[in-house]
């Protein structure tokens, strides 16, 4: 059988006599199962009762049944001496469940007309968790922490410890070690106590290459340890950390180790103690730190940005060149450089270097040269002049200009010319004059 | 060139020679690709000279030196209203030759001025004619193997057009004087530019420079008393000069 959609338990309701409220039949034996959804306690209140009053309502009378069992029995009315009157207050059935039974006898007084009965129910949530132990000797409800919901409940357990199939009870656990967050706590199980068994657990910090992990214990470290001639020795119970590329370390004893960088973003840590013995276990705070790279270095005719007092993983720095300079790596001349420190605490690329510009060849000039006033190979800030060849030719405008090798690459002359100037043809002025002396 | 001189060499070099079908003509180095010549001297009888058929020297003043060597015409524009089919109107007597290859001047090449845009011509003002043209030595007339000059006087409009007036009284087909010619000559006679100088310069000096005033266009005679050569104005042509030069 299914549940049909809408036959759910509703959560509150009202309940009636029938006919309310004109005066109820006689000879009736009429019965209301009430229910609200499990988890919940059903409230009752009645609105209004008027039931033919009688002793030990023997005539005519309501009763209110949890199972088979009678919570009450009601006639009369609110002002009846006789009779009894459930009041304004509410009852409560143990469970989610009420059974109403109306029943009449054959006869109803002549001058009173009694309507019967309105009563409304709602559903009210059980706080399982505080209810009393069981007297069956089950135990509580959840053997460490008990959540109440609305309908229900919930157990959980303690740090180090885990729900058992019965959803109720707690059993120490080490599963689900790996810790990749970027800090936290460890500790182990039923720290500050000592569990009841031995215990084998096994913890991974493991977080992103590039990061460092640090384990800051706190004081209160007890691991037993058993004292032999070379001094305290972790024979059964131990703490082991152990650290890539390095022997692993047992650690036990009353001593807390304080802080240990271990220079890795992995530690694992063994945790070992037997049925004997007593440990109390142990805790500690974890962090982690990026990875550190060296100092990049200066470069020549360059600056490096950003000057930081050390640089760690994932920063960048960035290489610029004076003025006038130009990066270059491997023979390549590069438009911007840019270094990240790695994860491996390496500079992913080496240092450029910063090289002089050059202009490369004046634009030779026609009919003309070009004369170099200062400078060499045409590097940045060489200064040439140009010439054309006189005096068949002049510099357009007349005046000789002289051209910088700018940061730009470019030849440019102090009035920001870039092109190179042009000569024109001299004319009408021959190198040689007709001269005529005889008059 | 009448009544003139042997010119040394490199006192004239803008003056060019040239050589068309065996006709001989002069013309003047205007830029590195222009030679400016008479439009008479490119087109006879309506025909125009193929660029092929015309030789162009320059920066010599012997035309038998053994370094003669020409250099070629990559167009040739005659001004659009010269109009001498029957080689009697040289109005507009200009021409300009555009070289294949630039030239690169030196002191035995260079170019002439072109005439400011405010250039006057002044009357008396002595110009300098040269040429490789009809000369006269031991009073006979030859075709001069060395470039000749001489420096002739502007003349006013008025008594060179009185001396063509006359010289029409006298002999048939004698060309007209227009507003695009200008005189230059001595009324004695005996100092001229001649045939086979057509097309050379006829240039002015000013501020030390010498510039393209006239190019030699016609005349009645070459030397005769009374009578000048007539040279075409080429302040008048400078729109059409720099225009055809900016086209072409």
């Amino acid at each position: 059988c299914w549940r049909l959609p809408g036959s759910e338990p509703l959560m509150h309701g009202e309940v009636k006599s029938p006919e309310y409220p004109r005066p109820y039949p006689p000879n009736l034996q009429q019965q209301w199962d009430l229910s609200v959804p499990e988890g919940y306690q059903l409230r009752l209140t009645f609105t209004h009762l008027d039931i033919e009053a009688s002793a030990g309502c023997h005539y005519d009378a309501l009763t209110v049944l949890y199972d088979e069992k009678v919570l009450g029995k009601f006639c009369g009315h609110e002002n009846s001496a006789d009779g009894h009157h459930p009041g304004n207050q509410p009852i409560l059935s143990p469970g989610n469940r009420l059974t109403l039974i109306l029943q009449t006898d054959d006869s109803n007084p002549e001058r009173h007309q009694n309507v019967g009965f309105l009563a409304q129910y709602q559903a009210k949530d059980i706080d399982e968790c505080s209810a009393p132990e069981p007297e069956d000797g089950s135990g509580p409800l959840c053997s460490q922490i008990c959540l109440n919901t609305l309908g229900s409940y919930l157990c959980s357990c303690h740090h180090g410890f885990e729900l058992r199939s019965d959803q109720r009870s707690c059993v120490l656990s080490c599963r689900g070690g790996i810790f990749d967050e970027p800090e936290g706590y460890l500790s182990s199980p039923g720290y500050p106590n000592a569990p009841t068994h031995a215990v084998s657990c096994q913890y991974i910090i493991s977080v992103e290459s590039g990061f460092t992990v640090s384990l800051n214990f706190t004081d209160n470290f007890n691991i037993e340890s058993v004292d032999t001639q070379q001094g305290p020795n972790c024979l059964h119970h131990w703490l082991q950390v152990t650290i890539p590329d390095r022997e692993p370390m047992k650690l036990c004893g009353g001593k807390s180790p304080g802080l240990i960088v271990t220079n890795s973003n992995t530690v694992t840590l063994d945790y070992h103690t037997d049925n004997d013995g007593m440990s109390n276990g142990w805790s500690l705070d974890y962090s982690t730190h990026r990875v550190k790279c060296p100092y990049p270095g200066n470069v020549a005719k360059g600056r490096v940005t950003p000057v930081l007092a050390e640089y760690l993983y994932r920063d960048y720095i960035f290489v610029r060149c004076d003025q006038g300079y130009k990066l270059m790596m491997d023979g390549q001349e590069m438009e911007s450089f840019s270094t990240m420190c790695q994860s491996n605490g390496q500079w992913h690329l080496p240092l450029p270097e910063c090289h002089i510009i050059d202009c490369g060849e004046p634009k030779p000039l026609l009919n003309g040269g070009v004369t170099f006033l200062s400078g060499f190979q045409n590097q940045y800030r060489s200064v040439v002049q140009y010439h054309c060849n006189e005096p068949f030719y002049s510099l357009l405008g007349g005046v000789n200009v002289s051209f910088t090798c700018e940061a730009d690459r470019r030849w440019r002359s102090n009035s920001d010319i870039v092109v190179s100037p042009t000569c024109i043809p001299v004319c009408g002025q021959p190198t040689k004059l007709i001269r005529a002396y005889q008059r | 060139v009448i009544g003139g001189s042997k010119a040394p060499d490199n006192t004239i070099p803008w003056q060019t020679l040239l050589s068309i079908d065996g006709q001989r003509g002069g013309g003047m180095v205007i830029a590195d690709r222009w030679i400016m010549t008479a439009a008479h001297v490119l087109k006879h009888n309506g025909i125009s000279a193929s660029n092929e058929s015309v030789r162009i020297y320059m920066g010599l003043t012997d035309v038998k030196a053994p370094s003669l060597s020409p250099v070629s015409a990559a167009s040739i524009h005659i001004h659009p209203g010269y109009n001498n089919l029957h080689g009697l109107d040289y109005n507009n007597d200009i021409a300009l030759i555009k070289l294949q290859d630039p030239i690169t001047f030196n002191s035995s090449i260079m170019p002439i001025c072109l005439p400011a845009e405010d250039a006057t011509y002044v009357t008396g003002m002595m110009g300098l004619v040269s040429g490789f043209g009809i000369t006269e030595i031991d009073n006979r007339r030859i075709l001069s193997n060395q470039l000749n000059y001489v420096q002739l006087p502007v003349v006013e409009q008025g008594p060179c057009s009185d001396s063509i007036t006359l010289a029409k009284k006298t002999r048939d087909s004698v060309p007209s004087l227009t507003n695009n010619m200008f005189c230059a000559g001595v009324p004695e006679g005996g100092k001229d530019s001649c045939q086979g100088d057509s097309g050379g310069p006829f240039a002015l000096r000013d501020d030390g420079r010498f510039w393209a005033a006239g190019i030699v266009s016609w005349g009645v005679d070459c030397g005769h008393r009374g009578t000048y050569g007539v040279y075409t104005k080429v302040t008048n042509y400078l729109d059409w000069i720099n225009k055809t030069m900016q086209e072409n």
